[in-house]
């Protein structure tokens, strides 16, 4: 089990504690504001009210034993360059900071983050991609190219045929690892396994043959 | 084919925008400001610099032939509930709105829109589905029998052989969803893909199954 640190407790940084908790993840939630600390107090597994600018404050957290460090404050983009500075010089894993602007972002990029988040511009993305889907309910990309994702199989030209009739890797380089019939959940699927109309198929591969499928089923 | 307009280029208009038009989709690009319009006059398939608070500018635009109206924008919340209201009023048939905050969100509901973005919430929530996609079945109704786990192949024994001849699936019940070999992840599996001495595999199965594979290696 990973654990998990976020510094500043605004919108983003809030979102992400209330998340990770919501997933049985172990979290430090830590901001310099108190009242944005004891609103989730009864959430986080740890708070901290502190200033993350403070080097003594993020040795005492020992905040190079974190598996990841969310760096969530905002507007005083001072304030989050030079924690997440300190936070790299200290040894943390991987830190992820949001930037303010694209500028704000080439900063962190330079000050060691490992992964810098842009929420308008990455959830108009991902707000389009949703758009365009008709079958899929739910997607998490793995990597830039690849995703994983939950297709609806509401067309009868892809439903009462086995896995291996249906022939995804084949036709769509898509690795089937899940069939959800009803309430039940097929997790160790065989290419024997039958695939009934408006089942659910968990699907990994490239995020384009994903699309691919989704458009082809009507 | 449907189309799209995007009322407010800011960094989540402009993001939609040109991720419509990735995904080659006709869209419609409108800003009060010149350069930011000018900005994507190259990418939306049609641009306008105009007030959206205006009807008459809205009526000009035929906004009720839209599939889809995306209002972006921001910090002028006037501008963007008054837009909202009366590209509702004029019969757009589906309006997603960006809002600053969760008391906007609730007046954009109030007047009509359709679907409401959090940007900062939203990202939050999806970065840390994304960071928890190791645990990828977490997400899918998981029976209490079964896990994912990845197992480190430092046995020769378990190497160099593909995974038809591996065959986990029929000697432990598991499915292999990825190998890692060095710094590369194959995501998509094939019988015919070769696992090599200290690769990493990640695969899925009956929790009492991961163990014995996991007992068997030495
Ligand atoms: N030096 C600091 N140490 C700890 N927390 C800080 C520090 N400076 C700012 N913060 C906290 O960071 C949080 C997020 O910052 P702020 O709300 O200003 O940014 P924001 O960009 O509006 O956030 P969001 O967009 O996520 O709502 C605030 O709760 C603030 O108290
Ligand atoms: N009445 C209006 N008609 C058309 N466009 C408008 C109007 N008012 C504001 N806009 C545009 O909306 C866009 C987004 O607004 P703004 O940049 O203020 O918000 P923002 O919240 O910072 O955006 P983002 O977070 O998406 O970057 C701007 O390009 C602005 O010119």
């Amino acid at each position: 089990k990973k654990n998990y640190a976020v510094l500043g407790l605004g919108r983003f940084g809030e979102s992400v504690v209330r998340t990770l908790t919501e997933f049985h993840q172990d979290v430090l939630a830590v901001d310099i504001d108190e009242e944005r600390v004891n609103a989730l107090m009864d959430v986080a597994t740890q708070t901290l009210i502190a200033d993350t600018q403070e080097e003594a404050v993020l040795k005492g957290l020992n905040i190079d034993t974190f598996d990841f460090v969310i760096i969530g404050i905002g507007n005083n983009m001072e304030a989050s360059i030079m924690t997440t500075l300190l936070v790299k010089e200290l040894g943390a894993k991987w830190v992820i900071a949001k930037a303010e602007t694209a500028a704000h972002g080439r900063v962190l990029d330079r000050v060691g983050a490992d992964q810098v988040i842009f929420p308008e511009r990455d959830i108009g993305r991902n707000m389009v991609r949703k758009l365009l889907s008709n079958h899929i309910l739910s997607f998490i990309d793995l990597s830039p190219d690849y995703t994983l994702a939950e297709i609806e199989i509401t067309d009868s030209n892809f439903a009462n045929q086995n896995l291996l009739e249906l022939n995804l890797r084949q036709k769509f380089d898509l690795n089937v690892i899940a069939i959800h019939h009803g309430k039940m959940v097929n997790i160790t699927p065989k290419p024997t396994d039958m695939v009934h109309l408006n089942d659910i198929l968990t699907v990994v591969g490239p995020v384009d043959r994903v699309q691919e499928l989704d458009d082809a089923i009507k």
